[in-house]
């Protein structure tokens, strides 16, 4: 029944629930491939929407059938129950319904991704699935939506568009995050010579993000758990993420709780024990005396080689070189960086302070709202009254803005996906 | 199995009663821009399940004498039984042709092709390429509209507003000069 519920149009209605189970029916293995492949592949087509989407996807082997939300199988010629009948080999690969099933013909050559030959089962995966949540034939150069089938590049991806189209049905992807920074590194390019080189993370919980600024987007196949990548540091997350950079010092700290990490990036793992031969993880009163933990959040001010502490109301001006809080500190976060705009303002219990080179400015985030900070040299030239750290709104017309608008598809997975 | 000799299943023989029929003539190609809502816009959703089987379920999986059908493996292109087939088909109306033509075109125009109205062999290799089951127009039972599916269905505007946010900072004395490690996924 739930097939005749409500308009079936493309692009107008959509699944009312975020989390939607989906199954690899028994009787619709597919003969070609091993059926731990099939669910692999399908499961990668899944987690693809799921980064580009608010949706997250679960495969449910164990519920009724009618609790699955979408059940997808092969079959050849009369199949599955199905009035459509599939062509043979040729033309038609599959089909599916909106809000419903999937089939694929298996008597097309079905193959794993980036294996030459055949027709790319996660391509067309990707694409049913895209019409089971609502998405029509999209005749955009590069849209997986286009009703042929293109012969796989490698490393095919959902793209920008198509990320659009599935937002305008679903919307954005929203949510706090416990710290954002810029990593910064020393490489050496292919002359040989030093050069600065960063990235852009968001993390929330346990897993993480690159973000590519370039590109305005996420790295392809994030979220990633965070001990995949930053070996050491908490597996739930961190509070906050510091990357004390000048002369003297270049170290990179997690903070966690009443305790802090120091990261080895040579080895790219914490350090056990530091230069000065420091153990950790340290208390956070030992190795910033005056701070106290836990911290909401916290950055580095290169422009001062100050560490910017955040609990509550107030923050924690920290002067590295001196070891020690800043004079007339703690003060209240709406004294050191007031609001530009009468009450728009986060207040205090900040989840991120950023400093991002991409925009050579601060942000502060809370919830799913970012205020930017009044810059030192651009802002203040062009606008003399403006108060020194001043929380800017948006461009100052508009109230702060969606962390959304700036920073796109940085959007969840199910748990039991990530491995994916 | 489907019988194949080489390791990599290259060779793999595949019965000719399970390749999809080519479409090679404007019979053949009438049926595909039928199915494909070209002529009449499909009925898409109501055409999902056999009412003899009801809401597919695999506990009541069709019965074997169902199964016979498996066998069949007939490609006919016949996915919708349209109302008006005739069986006078050497003297087709001109409506009928106008219908035709005017699908084709729309075809040939989606498709990126040049719009001829011709069935030339630049459409007839289109037809023939591997495709989705799923109809490009389709009516909705509701308001019964045509659904095009092109992007204007969805009222997406184009990205256009977006910097192209580049991982060098601004700030001329800043020594940054940011580059994304290679992004795989």
């Amino acid at each position: 029944q739930k097939r005749h519920v409500g308009r079936r149009s493309w692009g107008n209605m959509a699944f009312s629930k975020m989390v939607l189970k989906w199954r690899l029916i028994g009787e619709g293995y597919s003969s070609q491939l091993t059926i731990q492949d099939q669910r692999h592949i399908i499961s990668l087509a899944f987690r693809m929407w799921s980064e580009v989407s608010p949706l997250d996807f679960v495969e449910d082997t164990f519920s009724p059938l009618e609790f699955v939300d979408i059940k997808l199988g092969f079959g050849t010629g009369r199949h599955l129950g199905c009035n459509q009948k599939f062509d043979g080999t040729g033309q038609e690969f599959a089909h599916a319904w909106f809000l419903g099933d999937v089939h694929f013909d298996d008597d097309e050559h079905f193959t794993a991704p980036n294996t030459g030959s055949g027709i790319s089962l996660l391509k067309v995966a990707v694409h049913e699935i895209g019409h089971v949540l609502g998405l029509p034939h999209i005749y955009r150069t590069g849209s997986i939506m286009q009703p042929s089938y293109l012969p796989q590049e490698s490393g095919f991806e959902i793209n920008w568009m198509d990320r659009k189209a599935i937002q305008h049905l679903y919307g954005d992807c929203k949510g706090q995050f416990n710290t954002v920074f810029d990593w910064i590194r020393k490489e050496r390019s292919q002359y040989g010579e030093v050069v600065i080189r960063f990235n852009t993370y968001f993390m929330r919980d346990g897993w993480y993000w690159l973000y590519e600024n370039r590109t305005n987007r996420t790295r392809y196949g994030d979220p990633v758990a965070l001990q995949v990548g930053w070996h050491g540091i908490p597996t739930d997350g961190v509070d906050a993420c510091v990357h004390v950079w000048n002369r003297n010092t270049d170290a990179v700290y997690f903070f966690k709780g009443t305790q802090y990490w120091r990261y080895d990036d040579d080895n790219d793992q914490v350090l056990t024990v530091d230069p000065e031969g420091h153990l950790y993880p340290r208390l956070i009163s030992e190795g910033f005396p005056g701070v106290p933990s836990p911290i909401d959040t916290a950055f580095y001010d290169r422009r001062d080689y100050h560490i910017y502490f955040f609990k509550g109301t107030y923050v924690y001006v920290f002067d590295v070189a001196a070891n020690s809080l800043a004079p007339g500190f703690p003060r209240k976060i709406t004294a050191v960086f007031p609001a530009v705009t009468s009450g728009d303002h986060p207040g205090g219990n900040i989840d991120a302070a950023y400093f991002s080179y991409t925009h050579n400015a601060v942000f502060l985030f809370k919830d799913t709202q970012f205020w930017r900070v009044v810059g030192r040299s651009r802002d203040r030239w062009r606008r003399p009254s403006l108060p020194r750290n001043g929380l800017l709104p948006r461009n100052g017309l508009l109230p702060h803005r969606k962390v959304e608008e700036q920073w796109f598809d940085i959007c969840n997975v199910h748990s039991s996906a990530l491995k994916v | 199995e489907k019988l194949f000799h080489s390791r990599d299943h290259s060779d793999l023989q595949i019965p000719s009663s399970h390749q999809a029929e080519l479409i090679t003539d404007k019979d053949t190609a009438e049926l595909f821009l039928s199915r494909y809502g070209f002529i009449r816009p499909v009925n898409w959703e109501e055409l999902q399940f056999d009412e003899s089987t009801g809401i597919f379920n695999d506990e009541d999986f069709p019965g074997e004498e169902d199964l016979s059908g498996i066998q069949e493996g007939d490609s006919s292109l016949s996915r919708v039984d349209t109302d008006d087939d005739d069986d006078d088909e050497d003297s087709p109306n001109p409506t009928e042709s106008q219908a035709f033509i005017s699908a084709l075109r729309e075809f040939q125009k989606v498709s990126g092709l040049s719009v001829t109205g011709l069935f030339d062999d630049a459409t007839k290799a289109a037809m023939n390429k591997p495709r989705c089951g799923v109809p490009d127009k389709e009516t909705d039972d509701a308001t019964d509209e045509v659904h095009n599916s092109t992007s204007s269905a969805l009222g997406i505007n184009t990205a256009t507003s977006l910097t192209n946010n580049t991982d060098t900072s601004e700030d001329s004395n800043s020594t940054f000069s940011g580059v994304l490690n290679g992004s795989r996924r």
